[in-house]
């Protein structure tokens, strides 16, 4: 139940940041929370940065949802 | 080492970004 639960929490936090429905959050989908989240557009880049873990400039659903349970369970892989 | 660097700085500005859904999301009605 609590695995269910933190895929629904994903996906809700995941279609926040991608409005258009696309599939992925870009820097652009990022910045445009700036207005909503107590976060500066350097602080938002940041998190795009840490979560977009392979760089290539999209944010998937996995990888949002793997920086999600970091910060949830805190693992961290050093 | 650029990535060192992008993890330090992240973990307290991730955990920002997700309490930050998360206040949103409960803090609206």
């Amino acid at each position: 139940a609590g695995q269910n639960s933190f895929h629904e929490k994903t996906h809700e936090f995941f279609q926040m940041c991608d409005v258009e429905n696309k599939g992925f959050i870009t820097r652009r989908d990022m910045q445009r929370l700036n207005g909503e989240l107590p976060l500066s557009a350097e602080e938002l880049e940041n998190v795009f940065d840490s979560l977009d873990s392979d760089g290539n400039g999209f944010l998937t659903l996995d990888e949002f949802s793997s920086g999600f349970s970091q910060f949830l369970f805190g693992q961290k892989v050093s | 080492d650029p990535n060192m660097k992008a993890g330090a700085a992240s973990e307290g500005v991730l955990a920002n970004f997700f309490n930050s859904l998360l206040s949103k999301k409960t803090g609206s009605p």
